[in-house]
């Protein structure tokens, strides 16, 4: 079973069109294995991405480098799927 | 006597889904159980038809889950299915739609993946078709129909979550759907349901340019985002696929479009939290209660506004 330790998610705005850029460029770097649940489009559209625990650094580093602006949206995937899979065995009992 | 103890209110597996789907097909005479094909692992793709009669009747398809980590959609789907039988023969609108249409609903097109995401990876979105000359497996189902195929917002690498696949409809779960609505003829509505973000869209995503008809199906996507609203305030964003999210080729409703269905739709149902396709199982009677008047809204609306 495929665990999420330390994966976050982070929710990223962009200002313009050349940020936009910078984070379809990220989205090529296949080494980082991002998972993005909304992809890069439009500056208005805010971009969610998964981040793998061993690629969280470096992507932040590369968002602050460009000035992008970021939060986090989950901050250890692992916790919100524990907590899932506590509720479904309650739900199964019951 | 109903009273299988099924709890709409939280996550099942694809066994006590299917098993699910026959309680409904046992308790309502005008619900059949019908196989449409069979996915690349071999499991049987299931869609409860909703008929009073006739034959072949103008129809509504409606589909969830084909991304497979969007557990939001299947448990909706079956929400929504106990609702439309349910609701027949006591709800004015619920009633006449089926006196004169046939509904169709497939509530997990993508059965691989989503057992996939109970055993092995929650996180899993595409198919798990066997990918040659390649160590990733899956294709993204929502870039493999006919439609921009392997145009911009598709990857051609493999390994990626939105791999557009080797060619179009290459997938059996798209395949399967494809075949079955050209061989109706008669679909007039296609909705297809998704979870995250909070949209709801019609074509085009493979090019920005705006259909045919753009203001039909924009005063309705709006109306029913209104429906959706009046519940619990839920917002959710109207417009073609391109401008509201991104350009995205070979997506289900592009196709469907291109092949004379008029009302293609398909939302991206609710996170008012910040769950994602985690959203907590509390969330699930809530979702699929405030997106069923904007279903019946547009449903409602195809009925009123043959073509």
């Amino acid at each position: 079973l495929e665990t999420f330790v330390g994966h976050q998610v982070l929710r990223v705005r962009t200002s313009n069109e050349e940020q936009v850029k910078q984070l379809q460029l990220l989205e090529s770097l296949e080494h980082l294995q991002l998972d993005f649940w909304i992809n890069p489009s439009a500056s208005a559209v805010p971009v969610d991405v998964r981040i793998p625990a061993a690629s969280v650094q470096s992507v932040k580093a590369f968002l602050e480098s460009h000035g992008i602006e970021y939060s986090i949206l989950i901050e250890d995937l692992q916790d919100v799927l524990d907590q899932e899979k506590q509720d479904m065995a309650r739900a199964a009992q019951r | 006597q109903r009273g299988t103890g099924f709890d709409f209110g939280t996550y099942h597996t694809l066994e006590d889904i299917y098993a699910e789907l026959d309680h409904l097909a046992s308790e309502y005479s005008f619900v059949e159980k019908i196989q449409i094909g069979q996915s690349y692992e071999k499991r049987p793709l299931y869609v409860l038809k909703f008929s009073t009669g006739g034959s072949n009747r103008p129809a509504i398809w409606l589909d969830a889950g084909i991304h497979s980590r969007e557990w939001v959609t299947q448990a909706s789907a079956l929400w929504i299915a106990n609702k439309i039988a349910s609701d027949y023969g006591t709800d004015a609108s619920v009633t006449s739609l089926l006196d004169h249409m046939d509904l169709f609903l497939l509530p997990v097109a993508n059965p691989d993946g989503f057992v996939y995401t109970h055993t092995s990876n929650r996180m899993w979105r595409k198919t798990r078709s066997k990918i040659p000359g390649s160590v990733c497996y899956g294709v993204d189902p929502n870039r493999n129909w006919d439609a921009g195929f392997g145009g911009p917002g598709a990857s051609k690498n493999p390994c990626s979550d939105s791999y557009h696949g080797p060619s179009a409809n290459s997938e059996v779960e798209v395949r399967s759907v494809v075949d079955f609505i050209k061989s109706h003829g008669n679909f007039k509505a296609f909705l297809t349901l998704h979870s995250y973000s909070q949209l709801l869209m019609y074509p085009y995503g493979y090019k920005c340019t705006r259909p045919a008809d753009y203001a039909e199906l924009e005063s309705l996507g709006r109306s029913a985002a209104n429906a959706i609203k009046s519940l619990y305030g839920t917002t959710f964003q109207v417009g073609p696929i391109c401008t509201t999210i991104y350009m995205a080729g070979g997506t289900t409703i592009d196709w469907t479009y291109a092949n004379g269905v008029k009302y293609s739709f398909s939302l991206e149902l609710r996170d008012t939290g910040r769950y994602a396709f985690l959203l907590p199982s509390s969330h699930i009677l809530p979702t699929a209660t405030e997106t069923w008047p904007a279903l019946l809204d547009i449903m409602v609306h195809v009925l009123e506004h043959p073509y």
